[in-house]
């Protein structure tokens, strides 16, 4: 995933770190203390549809070309992830009893155009 | 950027920081919340030691656990419950818990972790009873465990999962009866003692494993 500087505007993974403090919600979330809330944000020029966010595969590159060749894309393409990982929580639910599960695809790890 | 220029990324108007800031916060909170099917973050009626959730981290972490395949991990839930004791008499106590977990039907392992008292010398027989709901003043008791301990301290006593489910009021309740082993020749003398300790951090809690899905589900899913 191509690291995200502010003002970039092509796809890319923006990342936040976000501390449970901060809630507020620290005293029923007993871990972790915080996590990645990334999100994918940013343009899909037509020759970046379809592209994964991560190195692009022979295949996609010369997809991608011929893509970029065509001046009449078929459609717009969105900035979405395209990996994700789950978060471990432990927290109290409202009886006092601990729970600790795993949330899948809790945290965005990269992103990509449609 | 500097509020009230154009997004790079969708052209956009642009937030001042505070405002991103706040909106990331509220995703956050959205996306958590989603994410353990909660409409809202608990309200904490009961509170809970936190030398007593140290001393349940520790036991548990102490315990190898059992290798799940990485997609079940996924769907599964591990909970302690603390319970709530009554001594009903020098050899007997109520426990009761209380379990909020709708998915309670597909509870697969449960374990419930004592603190004994050196109450009597020899081996003791506890035996673990669950409390079923009160007919006409009659509360019946379906018996789950019988255990034989032979030394003080902490003690993880495995219960029939199945011996647990089905409780639709969310409130669980465990007898313990505990007794010299027949032909124990060790004398019951002087006043008995109390039988769990349940101060401060040795409170007595339940270990509960959930499958947030029937076992197999997925795989029927993706079939």
């Amino acid at each position: 995933t191509p690291t995200c500087e502010p003002a970039t505007p092509l796809c890319c993974r923006r990342d936040h770190y976000v501390d449970f403090q901060e809630l507020g919600w620290q005293d029923w979330i007993l871990q972790p203390e915080g996590y990645q809330l990334n999100y994918c944000s940013g343009q899909c020029p037509p020759h970046l549809a379809g592209s994964p966010g991560i190195a692009a595969s022979f295949h996609s590159a010369v997809f991608s070309l011929l893509k970029a060749n065509n001046p009449w894309p078929a459609s717009t393409s969105c900035c979405v992830p395209t990996a994700r990982r789950p978060l471990s929580l432990l927290y109290l639910d409202h009886n006092g009893n601990v729970v600790k599960t795993d949330v899948p695809d809790m945290v965005v790890e990269a992103c990509g155009c449609s | 950027p500097r509020a009230g220029g154009q997004c790079p990324a969708c052209g956009g108007p642009t937030l001042e920081l505070e405002s991103q800031r706040e909106l990331l916060l509220h995703l956050a909170k959205r996306s958590i919340l989603d994410k353990l099917h909660l409409s809202q973050r608990p309200t904490l009626n009961r509170p809970v030691s936190r030398a007593a959730l140290r001393t349940a981290l520790q036991r548990l972490h102490g315990v190898p656990q059992g290798a799940l395949p990485e997609d079940n991990r996924e769907q599964e839930c591990e909970i302690i419950s603390f319970a709530e004791t009554d001594s009903t008499s020098a050899y007997s106590s109520l426990l009761t818990f209380h379990l909020s977990t709708p998915r309670f039907h597909h509870l697969y392992h449960a374990r419930l972790w004592l603190h004994m008292l050196p109450t009597l010398p020899g081996t003791l027989c506890l035996r673990i009873f669950r409390w079923g709901p009160r007919r006409r003043h009659q509360r019946s008791r379906t018996l789950l465990a019988e255990h034989h301990i032979t030394n003080l301290g902490w003690h993880a006593l495995t219960l029939p999962s199945s011996g647990l489910r089905g409780e639709k009021s969310g409130v669980l309740k465990l007898q313990l009866d505990c007794r010299p082993l027949e032909g124990n020749n060790s004398t019951v003398t002087g006043q008995p003692r109390r039988l769990l300790d349940t101060a401060g951090h040795q409170q007595p809690f339940l270990e509960l494993k959930i499958r947030a899905n029937e076992p197999g589900a997925g795989r029927a899913r993706r079939r």
